[in-house]
Order: structure tokens, then sequence, then C-alpha cells
């Protein structure tokens, strides 16, 4: 899963 | 973004007005935990570093900035402001034994050892037990105004629905975070005492007051 990293949350 | 989330981002910030609008109302901070609000601006500084380097939404941008700018604030009206009003007999949990354990959990279970993400580790670890000087308070005095039950139902919903929103993410995307999850259990699992009296008794309209 790559967008592990993104942290899209808050 | 998908229902859970949203409401959950929305419970947030409601939870965030509230407590400034009581304070603000009401010229007071009686009732609400200082050192939860100190942990709470730690947490968005040391999540929130990305706002700098990395571009997600201008969703995630306004939120970030309102989180950060109104949990300062919040921290310059109880310390400052309205300092005499602060409760700080009752305040009396020691926040370094909630700061040092979680730091040193995030430099010992991450996803990268790298400062960005141990900081980031760190404030989810730390945003999980951040409540307790605060639920500490409200079992020292016995009792809570409405309006900060109103608060801490609120705070405490928000990650209940990040919960909806990590099992959906799971099933539709396929994407999970083991660190938000298990962090965010604990976080929900800590209100669940104050939930039951929230609902059984200041919604049949009675404060909430603790048996002696």
């Amino acid at each position: 899963i790559d967008d592990v990293n993104l942290k899209d949350e808050l | 973004m998908n229902i859970f989330r949203l409401l959950g981002d929305l419970s947030h910030l409601l939870a965030i007005i509230i407590l400034l609008l009581k304070i603000w109302k009401t010229r007071s901070c009686a009732g609400i935990s200082g050192k939860s609000q100190i942990l709470f601006a730690i947490v968005y500084t040391t999540r929130y570093l990305d706002l700098v380097n990395t571009y997600i939404s201008a969703y995630n941008t306004f939120m970030k900035i309102i989180f950060l700018s109104a949990s300062y604030t919040t921290v310059y009206l109880m310390y400052m402001k309205f300092k005499a009003t602060y409760d700080h007999n009752h305040d009396t949990f020691r926040i370094e034994f909630l700061v040092l354990p979680t730091f040193v959990l995030a430099l010992l279970i991450n996803h990268e050892p790298s400062v960005v993400e141990v900081l980031w580790t760190f404030s989810i670890y730390l945003e999980s037990l951040a409540i307790l000087p605060q639920l500490f308070l409200v079992s020292k005095t016995g009792e809570a105004e409405s309006i900060t039950s109103h608060y801490l139902f609120a705070l405490g919903s928000y990650r209940g629905l990040y919960l909806l929103n990590w099992v959906y993410r799971y099933y539709a995307e396929d994407h999970y975070d083991l660190i938000a999850i298990v962090a965010g259990l604990v976080q929900t699992v800590l209100y669940c005492d104050f939930f039951y009296l929230y609902i059984t008794k200041v919604l049949k309209g009675k404060k909430l007051q603790l048996p002696a």
C-alpha cells in the first residue's frame, strides 16, 4: 500500500 | 473522503468551537484542563509539520490551520487572558508522564525512522491520551458543566468516527495504518465511561455528576 505515508487525514 | 471521515472532522471542529465559545462567552475557563489543552497544542504542532512542505488539499490545509490556531488560542485564553478563572488547584495531572512515554514509544514503534515520521507517530500516541488530564479534572471535582460535557462528547465522537472511517477505507481502498488504528481505539475507549454518563444524564437534562 503506497499511500500509507501520505498523511491525508487530520 | 467518506462520510465517517467528514463527520469525524466536523465533530472535531465542533468540539474546538464549543470550547472556545464557552471560554469567550462566560469569560471563564473553569472546569477545563489547561494541561489537556497544552497537550493538544503539542499534538497539532508535531502532526502538522507537513503543512509547510506537503500540499494535500485546500480542505486539509484549511483544517490544519484552524486546529492549530484554535488550539493556541485556547491555551492563550486559559493561561493569559482568563488566567484568574483557571482551575489550577484541580488540574494537577503531570503531563510529563504522558509526553515522555509516548515519545519513547514513537522512537521505538514507527513507520519510518525519520524526524517527521517519529513526530507524527508521537502526535498520534500523545493524542490518544491527551484527554486524561481533562477526565482527571472532572473526576476530581466530581462534575462538569453541560457545555463542557458537550465539548467532551464531540471530541470523543471524532476519533470514534475515524475508527469507522478506517474500517471503510480498509475495505474500499485497501488502506490502513495500524499505528493510527490502535491509538484511535485506545483514545475512543478512554471516553466510554464518559459517553455512558453523557447519554444517561446530560441528554436527559441533568448535570454530569459523578457518584460520590
